[in-house]
């Protein structure tokens, strides 16, 4: 907003959690005081992970709602606009676990606009928690601040907690939190005054995230399911299941590019790793650059004197040459196959492979397309391969891939001071798995249009989601089925899934947004299109990409596939603003460009050494 | 054996192996000026392995300084020293240290032994236990030099010309017979050499496992890389 020129007459945040999928409505009411026109901003924040689902602003009773297009058509038809470049940074990417969607527009003298950003997104468990994350930077002082949150959970709140990054003592107690069994309601509006930095001043205090984190009870080994309008969910994360021991072979970059902090925060993370590992785990380290150099030649048991001698050999060695990962992941993957073969390890354990990158390929075999090849052909489907793309250097869409590939994920590390609690952190996520080959079967006859009901893995601390379509809408219970491997033993349980009746857990609630379980399904369908568009052979691609498409404009969600058009008043004049949403790999380039990063070249062998000489001759 | 050059100049290290009949005496280090020598003797596998490969590995180094006036023989059975005109024997059953005018020993149990010569070099003996049943392998040693710099440019020996350091060049990395161990050319001593990156081990820190170190490889005994070849080096006898 302009100075004091624009008044912002309110700013609300309403966000209604129905069984982990949210909707959250931002709105926001800004008046001109001034005499002439002038332009107003709306800038606002959401989690990456959400769909933009509405976007309007009413200016003079007008009112002026987006329209959510397949991308590519809506880029010819407003070809004008995307040459004068206004279709640049109506969404842009907003450090790790945000972007941003902003738009301005004219304002007539003494009027007002109001602006309604609406998303949507399903919380992921991680760590045993969901977490509902609200960026607020109003800017200046506002009439009528709000955020409200309404968390209902049928299958009871285990517990809740809400916090923010600008709470002082004075705002701490201004956030309002009552949880009862299966339903919480969160607020926090403070008065112009309480917003104030200090008395008589015009700077506000609000600025920063409000975070609630919470989690479900769990109960039934089966799971938890709701049947809401002929779509039903299936959450499943039994409590009480004992980890399987894992063999853990971690590929981890030693060239050039890795020198200095990255190289220490890796070998930070990893020491730390190491000291968590359970002691029937086996493990391996194994360095790269341009050569392999492995710490032994198999898999160790984590006995505390082989994690000791494991630290070492990570806190040591230097960074040397180039990138040659397609030789550093295969010689993990060939540790881990040939243990197997010669029995050396338990027969009831997960093989994972954990890679740790920071650049590009630029040694031995480098066509990303034949080193994925490559791996995917080595490993067979026989173990996971997780990957931690470290900066901006790493083509962090190859790791993506390759993981996707092999029953693994990947996840980007951001370089700064915490590098080595994000390694820690995404370790711990994958650290317990608890359950492999895990299958959730449902009666044929009853259900269709699955979401992926085949997991690699189910990990402590996380949540396994399908969901479907009922083929009966009449239908209210069917049989549900989980199979998995678990320690010592297979993993069976069954149970009847029957028609949640919103009365019983809110009793005279107005209902909260019917559709929540068909849009979750819709939502949950569309992310996994999107990631088979990526890494599936080229017919599933196309079968894929279009499926998602269709989804997408079905359910007006703003995907990487879509495009939501914004017309403007003065759309006569400018053209209308098209809101993209970002992948992965343009929150990247977008970094790339902010800090002009130059990926260090491989060029020569030398650099500088610390440790003694020493000549000796020896056995093998 | 295999024998490590590490080259701290160049962060790299090179790397070959001395193979001949077990039996054969090499000189690893000879310093004419200050007297050090040091020779060792192999030993084989107690017979040929199903592979037909025949290892040998050093089993016995005869160590001297004539300008001390210090002998050692150090076996995989055990140490004897000679001092003050008289011969000592340790066993490596038990942990000693000794500390003399001229010569400190330390002898960890069943492991190593880390000797310091006065003025002139320090060295480390592993002991490699083998299972005294094994159908073929049996105890051998490992000789590291940890610091060596007191040594005359003079120094020769397997081990010893290199204490000094040694000029070289790697380039057209291509791939070898080995996806992982990668193959370049080295230009080292007027030669024009095939080399093989890999690694040896260093079972300094792990007695058992080892420490890979990536090093280049030269083949064929270190021909081109050593002076001469390797039968240059052999000696008929310990002292």
């Amino acid at each position: 907003a302009n100075e004091a020129q624009v008044e912002v007459l309110s700013v609300t945040v309403d966000c209604t959690v129905t069984s982990r999928f949210a909707h959250t409505v931002m709105t926001s009411v800004a008046l001109n005081k001034a005499n002439v026109s002038q332009e107003i901003f709306f800038k606002v924040e959401l989690p990456k992970t959400a769909f933009i689902t509405n976007f309007s602003m009413e200016i003079e009773g007008q009112v002026y709602v987006g329209e959510v297009k397949e991308k590519e058509k809506a880029k010819k038809q407003y070809e004008k606009a995307v040459s004068s470049g206004q279709t640049a940074g109506l969404v842009k990417a907003s450090g790790r676990k945000m972007e941003s969607f902003s738009v301005s527009v004219n304002i007539a003298a003494k009027s007002n606009v109001t602006f309604i950003l609406t998303y949507e997104e399903l919380l992921q468990r991680k760590l045993g928690q969901y977490e509902i994350l609200t960026r607020v930077q109003p800017k200046s002082l506002v009439q009528d601040f709000k955020i409200m949150t309404n968390i209902y959970e049928p299958q009871g709140i285990a517990f809740l907690d809400a916090h923010a990054t600008f709470l002082t003592n004075d705002l701490l107690p201004l956030v309002d939190k009552t949880v009862t069994d299966k339903k919480a309601h969160i607020s926090f509006s403070p008065t112009v005054e309480q917003q104030r930095k200090c008395p008589g001043c015009d700077g506000t205090l609000i600025d920063g995230d409000f975070v609630i984190k919470y989690d479900v009870n769990r109960g039934e080994r089966f799971g938890d399911i709701q049947i809401v309008n002929g779509y039903f969910v299936h959450f499943f994360a039994p409590p009480g299941l004992p980890r399987v021991p894992k063999n853990i072979v971690f590929v981890t970059d030693n060239s050039w590019s890795m020198s200095g902090r990255k190289l220490q925060q890796s070998k930070d993370a990893l020491v730390h790793i190491l000291s968590d590992l359970h002691e029937e785990d086996y493990f391996a380290v194994i360095k790269f650059d341009h050569i392999v150099l492995p710490w032994r030649d198999s898999l160790s048991k984590a006995t505390k004197e082989n994690v000791e001698e494991g630290k070492t050999f990570v806190r040591k060695h230097h960074p040397v040459g180039g990138t040659d990962i397609n030789l550093g992941v295969l010689r993990g993957v060939d540790m881990l196959v040939k243990d197997r073969q010669e029995n050396r390890l338990p027969e009831r354990s997960v093989d994972m492979v954990i890679l740790l990158t920071d650049g590009m390929p630029v040694s031995g075999e480098t066509n990303t397309k034949k080193i994925q090849e490559n791996v995917q052909s080595a490993i067979g489907g026989k173990m996971s391969l997780f990957s931690l793309g470290f900066g901006n250097d790493v083509d962090y869409s190859f790791l993506d891939v390759m993981s996707k590939q092999n029953k693994g994920i990947a996840r980007r590390i951001f370089e700064a001071s915490d590098a080595a609690l994000q390694l820690q952190g995404f370790y711990d996520e994958i650290a317990s798995p608890l359950l492999s080959e895990v299958e959730l079967r449902y009666p044929d006859n009853a259900v269709d249009s699955l979401t992926k009901n085949h997991f690699n893995h189910l990990f402590n601390g996380s949540e396994i989601v399908v969901a479907g379509r009922l083929t009966d809408n009449d239908l209210d219970n069917f049989l549900v089925e989980v199979l998995g491997q678990g320690f010592e033993e297979d993993y069976k349980a069954e149970g009847q899934a029957s028609t949640l009746d919103q009365e019983v857990p809110y009793p005279n609630e107005e209902y909260i947004f019917g559709d929540f379980t068909e849009r979750l399904w819709a939502y949950l369908t569309i992310q996994q299109l999107l990631d088979k568009s990526k890494s599936g052979d080229p017919a599933e691609k196309v079968n894929a990409t279009a499926k998602a498409l269709e989804m997408s404009l079905q359910y007006n969600f703003v995907t990487p596939l879509t495009s939501m058009v914004v017309t403007k008043p003065e759309t006569e004049e400018t053209g209308p603003l098209i809101a993209d949403k970002l992948t992965e790999e343009e929150r990247q380039q977008a970094e790339r460009n902010r800090y002009q990063h130059v990926p260090p070249v491989f060029s020569s062998y030398q650099h500088t050494y610390h440790a003694p000489p020493t000549q000796y001759v020896d056995g093998d | 054996p295999h024998f490590i050059i590490e080259l701290p100049e160049k962060n790299d290290a090179l790397c070959f192996n001395i193979n001949d009949k077990p039996g054969t005496i090499f000189t690893l280090i000879k310093d004419t000026k200050s007297g050090v020598v040091v020779n060792g003797q192999t030993i084989g596998d107690k017979k040929i392995p199903p592979d037909g490969k025949i290892n040998t590995y050093f089993w016995r180094f005869g160590i001297t300084h004539k300008t001390l006036r210090v002998k050692l023989e150090v076996s995989t059975s055990d140490i004897n020293v000679f001092q003050d005109s008289k011969w000592m024997t340790m066993y490596w059953s038990n942990s000693i240290s000794l500390k003399g005018t001229n010569m400190d020993l330390h002898v960890t149990k069943d492991r190593s032994l880390t000797v310091t010569l006065k003025d002139s070099v320090k060295f480390v003996i592993l002991l490699h236990k083998v299972w005294a049943k094994h159908p073929y392998h049996q105890d051998y040693l490992g000789f590291y030099t940890v610091d060596s710099h007191l040594l005359s440019p003079a120094v020769h020996g397997l081990l010893g010309q290199f204490y000094h350091g040694v000029e070289y060049e790697v380039s057209e990395l291509r791939p070898g017979e080995v996806p992982e161990k990668p193959d370049a050319t080295m230009y080292v001593k007027g030669h024009e050499l095939n080399v093989t990156r890999g690694w040896q081990r260093d079972f300094r820190q792990d007695i058992k496992n080892g420490e890979n170190v990536p090093c280049w490889f030269v083949h064929s005994n270190g021909t081109g890389l050593i002076d001469g070849d390797a039968s240059d080096y052999v000696v008929s006898s310990l002292f």
